[in-house]
């Protein structure tokens, strides 16, 4: 397996006799961010395993859910945000509160007037509903817009250390007023990586036109591994209609990886500790209260 | 210690018994897993299986192996199989019949759709051996807020709705006729 992916004239990249600074290499850019690369076939990196990435997120932007094939540690270098895991068999613990409007991009106060009243009639909607329960329950609860519900939403900001598993989807949404920036360590020599020393990335969403990072085979354009699939059996497997499923693949689709989202980003979180102890320690302002406040 | 739990080891658990089931859907087919928790002889040698029998109008909902790759062999009938790789790219779209055999790497995403009768057996290459799936009551998907799964497809509210909830299955469904999907755009129409 080590022989796999690897050039030949690197077989030997353990020559440290010369250390270098390194910069990164490639840059791929999306609607609303970039994705920053250090060639992982540069001698030091390779032999030191990895594959390293700076991500940056603008304001308002959501990083798509993507896995690895190998495990991943990053660094939030600077702001601030949200980011949700897919642990498969892991319950939806994330509920919303509100029934979620049915068209977006209404007005605030239409969505207040109408996400009162929505709320009140949805729910007595649901009543009803339950008054008919059977098979087409769930569907129709679907229909009528009952809370949405997901797995665990969680706050990352600067200082944050965070470990992702292999095959475990993350995405970031930037809820900032800065750029969120995270450097990102893959270890791709980590015997949880069973493919070669190549650094795969496994996107859910989204299209990058401008390719994958990584030396010649990545440079083809990167779809989400939706689009590899024929869409009537995408549309079996999903119970959707054959047209929805196209949509999925996200063809026309060139935002890249980082999109900007449109309008309030609707997802439940829980609140913050009082606004980060270590904000005050940083910018003490005014004297001390008292002596032990040092 | 080893040599004592080496020698009095259990080596071996048989798959195909109906009883011994981790998925069972009527009429559809059943899936059933060893691993080290079941065998813990795996634990050393790393290795777990899979073994699956499904009817003929079963579909095993799109999935990747999160921890390891897999080598799926066919016993009995014959299916048509699609494995997606990490740049989106189908790189393969065919049957598969008794005897043959197809090498799914980690993480690439991949569904079976029977044609008659469709058994397998998977070995796996990691004696815990996850699996995520792309749709049904366990998925992904599901695990995504509706404003994630709007902003990432560029689709409705509602249309986020029923990608995430209408699926109710697990593992196994059933690969609906040409038939319903037309009438199902009439409805939608």
């Amino acid at each position: 397996r080590q022989s796999l992916g690897v050039p030949p004239q690197l077989r030997n990249e353990c020559n440290l006799d010369n250390l270098d600074v390194l910069q990164a290499t490639e840059t791929i850019k999306s609607e609303a961010g970039q994705l920053e690369y250090w060639d992982h076939n540069h001698p030091q990196i390779r032999c030191a395993g990895v594959s390293i990435a700076r991500l940056v997120i603008e304001q308002g932007g959501l990083y798509l859910p993507t896995f690895f094939s190998s495990p991943k540690i990053s660094y939030v270098v600077q702001g601030m945000g949200i980011s949700g895991r897919v642990i498969p068999g892991c319950a939806e613990t994330f509920m919303d509160s509100q029934p979620m409007q049915q068209q977006q991009g209404q007005g605030q106060q239409g969505q207040q007037g109408q996400q009162g009243q929505q709320g009140q009639q949805g729910q007595q909607g649901q009543q009803g509903q339950q008054g008919q329960q059977g098979q087409q329950g769930q569907q129709q609860q679907g229909q009528q817009g009952f809370p949405d519900m997901y797995q665990k939403v969680e706050h990352v900001r600067h200082g944050d250390v965070i470990a992702i598993t292999p095959g475990s989807a993350h995405w970031i949404y930037n809820t900032g007023d800065q750029p969120l920036v995270i450097i990102s360590l893959l270890d791709i020599a980590n015997y949880q990586n069973q493919l070669d020393r190549n650094p795969r990335v496994f996107r859910l969403a989204g299209n990058n036109p401008q390719g994958g990072f990584g030396g010649p085979q990545q440079q083809q354009p990167q779809q989400n591994m939706l689009s590899g699939f024929d869409p009537q059996v995408l549309a079996q497997a999903l119970k959707i209609d054959v047209r929805l499923a196209q949509e999925l693949q996200n063809q026309q689709d060139n935002r890249g990886n980082i999109v900007r989202v449109r309008g309030p980003f609707q997802v439940a979180r829980p609140p913050l500790r009082q606004s980060y102890e270590s904000e005050k320690w940083r910018h003490p302002r005014g004297p001390p209260q008292s002596p032990q406040d040092n | 210690g080893l040599e004592e739990t080496i020698c009095s080891m259990r080596t071996h658990e048989n798959i195909d018994d109906p009883a011994r089931a981790d998925v069972y859907k009527p009429n559809l087919g059943r899936v059933t897993s060893v691993n080290s928790l079941t065998l813990p002889i795996l634990q050393y040698v790393r290795l777990s299986a899979t073994r699956g029998i499904i009817q003929g109008n079963a579909m095993v909902l799109p999935k990747y192996n999160m921890n390891a790759n897999e080598i799926l062999y066919c016993t009995r009938g014959q299916a048509r199989i699609q494995v997606v790789n990490d740049n989106g790219q189908n790189v393969l779209d065919q049957q598969v019949q008794k005897g043959q055999l197809v090498v799914i790497p980690q993480g690439f995403a991949y569904v079976v759709q029977s044609q008659n009768n469709f058994e397998w057996i998977s070995f796996k290459t990691n004696a815990n051996a996850m699996i995520s799936t792309l749709a049904g009551r366990t998925s992904a998907l599901r695990a995504l807020p509706l404003e994630v799964i709007t902003n990432a497809y560029q689709i409705s509210l509602e249309e986020a709705r029923r990608l995430k909830f209408n699926t109710l299955e697990t593992t196994l469904t059933h690969a609906r006729s040409g038939q319903q999907q037309l009438i199902d755009q009439i409805v939608e129409a």
